[in-house]
């Protein structure tokens, strides 16, 4: 267990620090087992570096940076071991459109693999999908599917502008 | 294996019967908030085997069932059905199709089936144990992982890293 | 202190209904003091009722809903006793677009007497802003400030475009 | 009383020499991912008294001072000074026009100034008790405080009620 533990650590590292450079445009990022304690219990240590600036504490890094790091991480991890499908909710948020962008790109070629269901309220998201469905609530509380072609964008704006909360 | 067919009734803001179909590659959910973006996702987690109230976003596990609004009464179960293609037997099993239902009353009853016949919760989650969709993993990716993943804590960071092991 | 207490609360409440249903477009809100339990000691209970549903726990709102809430709230304890400035650092990020309208419809009518400073990267929010600041990093790791004129889109989308975290 | 001048030395990733003006009304600020925009909001806070690095995302005082980056070396003191218009007299000081400079040396050595009288850091806090400015109050407003604000434990939200009080 110990070994496999190990080897999967390397193999996460590795991608970590491809998808990192790859998410960050360069810079470099690590991951690290605590010091001297047994491998099954040690601390999992992230680093993370981003071009051009000296390495800071995970806690000082920007919410957009911290976001994409953590991206970065959950994609390493999913290279060593694929899921069949993908959900992201909403994980673009806190990105600016630079990011959306790189971010998108990766998710593009992995779903040559992998299903992927993004929810979001961004439209660069939205239009990297193949297929678009909108959630509604034309009557308060009871939600229903419309599926959107792509195309019609005067659909997707109604599914989008309807009202509040 | 990828997720083909998503069906629910009663399940939370979804009280009328309602089907998503997927498709490989990259599907978009969008709409307004507190339309039901997130609920589909809870449907999935739901449907594969997650039980944990705290990341179902409820306090008692009744929350789950459409509990009516001003214009509709509440009802008295709550059903998904997912439907996964299983032409590359990422699943063990000889199905190409596997169909996996749960259903919950109010009673606090459930019922859980495996193409339609009947089994216990314990079946669904071992049919998924290898396939990387285990409840917490890395399959689903929310905003609220971000601090998860980067936390001083290192619990949640390495049960991620076992599930890739 | 306890009589300052309760007043304050009052007034809190008042404004909360008032702003929750501007916000929410109708629907309904409260703040409760839990029973039974000295004033000065209580549990501070919030309820809130979007329009046309009905009454669910705080937790079984959308992340969007939830953030409206929030800032609800503290927009009705800023209207008891108003400080003299107030700095929104992408509070924006959960909302959708029509959500965002009416926040920033609030605003400004707030804006008569604070300060507000928005810190965003959503392009409502910069076209509702009377001055937009833009920081870059030409160098890494260097933050530099460039005022941004609203009319002058060209140099915003260079503010804007300019690279990855 | 309104913001009307910000400058910043040394502090966080603004090595330069940086001055914002600020007017009545709304001011946006914008920029890609990790380019500096919260960290300004740290530079109001910290100079108005806020000193718990939790706040300021650092875990040692000193990261509040620039650390250098590839190309440039760190520096020994991090300066901010804060410019108030208080012609309305909410400070109740003669001046119309308040200036507080906060710094803080490598040696962990600080100085602090209100019009360029030295004084404690207590003087500062003080000045600005009765503004609505204490520091976790509502004046700044980021995404983290939804959960806080509605969270199930009550602290936080009675300490807001008791500063509106
Ligand atoms: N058991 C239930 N019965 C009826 N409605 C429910 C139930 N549980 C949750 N809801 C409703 O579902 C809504 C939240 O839906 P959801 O979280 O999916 O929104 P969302 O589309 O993800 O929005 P956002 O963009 O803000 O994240 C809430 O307004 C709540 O009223
Ligand atoms: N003491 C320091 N010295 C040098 N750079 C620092 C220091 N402290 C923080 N930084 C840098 O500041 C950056 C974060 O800035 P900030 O949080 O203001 O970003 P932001 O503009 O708010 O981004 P986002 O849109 O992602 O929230 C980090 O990349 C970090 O490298
Ligand atoms: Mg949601
Ligand atoms: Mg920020």
């Amino acid at each position: 267990a110990k070994k496999l533990f190990i080897e999967t650590l390397d193999a996460v590292r590795t991608n970590f620090k491809l998808v990192f450079q790859e998410l960050f445009e360069g810079g470099d990022a690590d991951i690290l087992l605590e010091e001297e304690v047994d491998p099954l219990e040690a601390n999992i240590i992230v680093k993370a570096r981003p071009r051009g600036k000296k390495i800071l504490s995970i806690q000082q890094l920007s919410g957009g940076e911290r976001a994409l790091t953590a991206i970065s991480l959950l994609f390493s991890l999913y290279l060593v071991k694929p899921s069949p499908f993908c959900i992201l909710d909403e994980v673009d948020a806190p990105l600016d459109d630079a990011n959306i962008g790189r971010f998108l790109k990766m998710i593009k070629r992995f779903s040559d693999n992998t299903q992927f269901i993004t929810i979001t309220h961004n439209k660069l998201t939205m239009e990297a999908a193949d297929i678009l469905y909108g959630v509604t609530m034309k009557q308060p509380g009871v939600s229903q599917i419309v599926s959107v072609n792509l195309n019609r964008r005067g659909e997707l704006e109604d599914v989008l502008g309807e009202g509040s909360a | 294996m990828h997720l083909s067919k998503l069906q629910l009734l009663g399940f939370k803001s979804f009280p009328e019967k309602t089907e998503l179909v997927f498709n490989k590659g990259i599907s978009c959910i969008v709409g307004p908030n507190g339309c039901g973006k997130t609920n589909l996702l809870d449907a999935i987690r739901w449907g594969i085997g997650e039980s944990r109230m705290s990341v179902l976003r409820g306090s008692r596990l009744e929350e789950i069932i459409f509990a009516g609004t001003r214009d509709y009464k509440p009802l008295g179960m709550a059903e998904i059905s997912i439907t996964f293609d299983n032409h590359d037997h990422a699943v063990p099993s000889g199905y190409d199709e596997i169909n996996v239902t749960r259903r919950l009353f109010r009673s606090g009853e459930s019922e859980f089936l495996i193409n339609r016949t009947p089994c216990r919760l314990k079946d669904i989650t071992e049919m998924f144990l290898d396939t990387g969709l285990a409840p917490g993993a890395y399959s689903v990716i929310e905003q609220s992982m971000v601090d998860v993943i980067l936390s001083d804590k290192t619990e949640d960071r390495r049960f991620l890293f076992e599930e890739a092991a």
